[in-house]
């Protein structure tokens, strides 16, 4: 799914480790999580740490990289 | 990677227990016929060099056999349970060393070496063995363990962050004290030297041993990646700060496309290009391909420049092209009319005792512009218009000096 959309930027989070793994299904996230993870993304890629899908977020979602999780648990 | 804390590298928590590590490309990108095998191969070499020269590791390509580090190009479902996504996107991945090192390139991207079209082969690659030897990513935006890619960069050199964390896992390099410098006294202290992301000890005797056995070359010249390569038949050497870069001698015809062999002379000019010259005539090349429309006649662009020069190379002291031949020289200007002046060619002798037939001549990295005829080379004084006096003196042997014999 697209990035720009909420499931796609989950899938994002969850693919590259800022969803917490525990959570079964992406659905099944607490908003507060969400969030949490967002800000925490943000803040590893060096964004305004705002916990919303802005613009300059899901850009940088956009992004081609490397496909190893940024968060290894 | 906590929000408040400093940015800096991560480790995943493996490494090797060996530092001679063996790598394989087991399967080859679909444009390899565009790409050519061994530009792929030196690419390859050249992003696990990267790591060599921060460390005391070792990597030894291998073209069949069991090997630490397999390399594929895949593309979507290929069997390890992470599907890539097409061009774009996610570019490739790779396994720590508590998973077996391998790295999976997704072979959709549109691979390129040297140019700022499509995706950097080098920077990808680079990256991805960061994972294999144990690194993860870093939250130092311009690190090379970054997880976003950021094109290629012909100047490209490790991040301190990156060498940190590297150092954690594998140690300093410990290699024995490189040669004296063949940088200047110390009246003139030696520019810093781009960190060459080769290994910068004095190469294994493989890479060297033509040019300690016979030192003489055609031409050298530092293109606008920042390294110096010299050339000798049909081979082409690139040279570290103490001895030839791991995995050289290439071929001329694999690494510059078009280069015929044995070339009388190559200087690279203002515009980052860099233009070789054989016979009565001349190659353009940005990076290590080919411009359009070349090769060109001498008289074509370099009029009264003459044929079958000995070497050619932009002088320090003034930034003008000068080419010698037997002799003379000439003084080249773009910027004048005619580019070369009334009163050329001149005698040599000019220059104070540099000798006559010249092979190659290089204005490094340094500042300094240097001679070189069979087994010596002459550093030139730009102030004082002379060879420059050090101890020991100039003429000195090329091989110990700057081909690591």
């Amino acid at each position: 799914a697209p990035v720009h959309t909420d499931t796609g930027a989950m899938m994002y989070l969850s693919n590259f480790g800022w969803l917490d793994p525990s959570s079964k299904k992406i659905g099944s996230q607490s908003l507060i999580d969400i969030r949490k993870s967002i800000q925490d993304f943000q803040a590893f890629a060096g964004l305004n740490i705002t916990g919303e899908l802005d613009e300059e977020t899901v850009e940088t979602m956009s992004l081609p990289r490397c496909g190893v999780r940024d968060k290894i648990g | 990677h906590d929000a408040r804390r400093r940015k800096r590298y991560a480790l995943q928590g493996s490494r090797w227990k060996v530092k001679n590590l063996t790598y394989r490309i087991a399967k080859y990108p679909r444009l390899v016929e565009v790409l050519g095998r061994d530009r792929v191969d030196a690419e390859i070499d050249e992003a696990f060099a990267v790591w060599q020269g921060a460390t005391d590791l070792t990597f030894t390509r291998k073209s069949t056999g069991k090997v630490h580090i397999e390399i594929r190009f895949e593309n979507r479902e290929h069997g390890d349970g992470d599907p890539f996504d097409g061009e774009g996107g996610t570019l490739a991945h790779a396994y720590f060393p508590v998973y077996g090192g391998d790295a999976h390139f997704d072979d959709d991207e549109k691979w390129t070496i040297k140019t700022y079209r499509g995706t950097n082969l080098f920077q990808v690659a680079a990256h991805e063995f960061g994972h294999s030897l144990g690194l993860s990513h870093s939250d130092v935006r311009d690190s090379l363990m970054a997880p976003f890619y950021r094109g290629y960069n012909p100047k490209f050199k490790l991040h301190s962050d990156d060498v940190i964390a590297i150092q954690s896992l594998y140690g300093k390099k410990t290699t024995p004290p490189p040669p004296p410098p063949r940088t200047p006294s110390p009246a003139r202290p030696p520019n810093k030297f781009p960190i060459t992301p080769a290994a910068t000890s004095p190469s294994s005797g493989k890479e060297n041993s033509k040019l300690c056995n016979d030192p003489k070359i055609d031409a050298i010249t530092t293109m606008s990646d920042g390294n110096t390569y010299a050339f000798k038949g049909s081979e082409v050497y690139r040279l570290t700060d103490n001895g030839i870069f791991f995995g050289y001698p290439k071929k001329i015809f694999i690494l510059f496309p078009g280069l015929p062999n044995d070339i009388d002379g190559a200087f690279t000019w203002s515009n980052d290009k860099t233009y070789f010259f054989k016979g009565s005539h001349y190659w353009r090349y940005t990076n290590m391909t080919m411009d359009a429309s070349y090769p060109k006649s001498i008289s074509d662009g370099f009029s009264g420049i003459p044929t079958n020069i000995d070497t050619a190379f932009v002088w320090g002291g003034n930034g003008k092209i000068y080419f010698f031949k037997g002799d003379q020289y000439w003084r080249f200007d773009p910027a004048r009319t005619p580019p070369v002046s009334f009163g050329y060619p001149k005698p040599i002798s000019n220059w104070n005792d540099i000798p006559n037939n010249l092979d190659a001549a290089l204005k490094y990295s340094n500042g300094y512009t240097y001679f070189f005829k069979g087994n010596k080379y002459w550093r030139f004084n730009d102030r004082s218009f002379s060879i420059d006096t050090a101890d020991p003196p100039f003429p000195r042997a090329v091989g110990s000096w700057w081909y690591g014999c």
